[in-house]
């Protein structure tokens, strides 16, 4: 199976 | 004070159509350079990122950087209610606590102003850095569409794999299997069917084709469609909005457990 990861994860907040 | 005249209008309306089901609130953002939008799906699986620069409008006038909470199912219902040929101004006061949609006819005869209620939207702003990405393919975007719509009948998520030979989309289900390869072409007559294919070295991403179809909503904006991918990053799948800007959907990759 694969895991699904969320947008946010891959980018800086703020 | 904010106030934007786009002669266009119906490019907002396809703007709206491309992503009221992927989110559902919104800011959008007005400043100097333009008019913005970036938001997360429900499910924080995708990300749209709007922008319509402010050299695209006939007036755009915005005296102090504003962010505006939308229902964007609501600005929907108030944007279909502009004929497609009109012109469309969007208006608003600083501190003001709604928006108000002006829709001209093109002979100036009919002229009709919807106000809507804007509301409070707890929303994290991405920063979202520029990259090199290890492939990039432009292709049509009715063709992308169609294959997204053919491989959900059979899976439910798709691999997108770049090589020299071409860009392969794969799914598997309980039915069976399936796979497109659409290899690179130079169309001398229209460069809008031309399939071009840019590549540093191969790669190879799984995403669930629900996202990806729901991404094809944008299609009426724009003949192509771009997609850059790299390894273990989300891909963005890009429509060009004429000459005044883009509507970019990011898409986080499945990874094998």
């Amino acid at each position: 199976s694969s895991q699904q990861r969320s947008i946010a994860s891959f980018f800086e907040s703020g | 004070m904010l106030e934007l005249r786009l002669v266009q209008g119906s490019l907002l309306k396809k703007v709206l159509d491309a992503i009221k089901d992927l989110v559902t609130d919104a800011n959008f953002d007005c400043s100097e350079s333009g008019f913005s939008l970036q938001a997360m799906d429900s499910s924080h699986v995708a990300l749209v990122a709007l922008l319509l620069r402010s050299d695209g409008f006939e007036h755009y006038r915005c005296d102090r950087n504003l962010s505006m909470g939308m229902n964007l199912t609501n600005m929907s219902k108030m944007l279909k209610c502009a004929g497609n040929d009109d012109i469309i101004t969007i208006k608003a006061d600083d501190g003001g606590d709604s928006v108000t949609f002006m829709f001209e006819s093109p002979s100036q005869d009919k002229v009709s102003d919807f106000e809507m209620k804007l509301m409070d939207i707890d929303s994290e702003h991405l920063g979202i850095p520029e990259t090199e990405y290890h492939a990039i393919v432009k292709m049509p975007s009715a063709e992308f569409a169609r294959i997204c719509r053919d491989l959900s009948t059979i899976g439910d998520t798709v691999v997108i794999s770049v090589s020299k030979d071409g860009v392969k989309f794969s799914t598997s289900g309980d039915i069976g299997s399936a796979n497109v390869v659409c290899r690179q072409n130079n169309s001398v007559d229209n460069k809008d069917n031309e399939t071009v294919i840019e590549m540093n070295e191969p790669v190879s991403l799984t995403f669930a084709l629900r996202y990806l179809n729901s991404f094809t909503k944008a299609t009426t904006l724009s003949n192509t469609v771009t997609l850059s991918m790299s390894k273990e990053l989300p891909v963005v799948v890009e429509y060009k909005i004429a000459e005044i800007g883009h509507i970019r959907f990011y898409l986080a990759p499945k990874i094998e457990d």
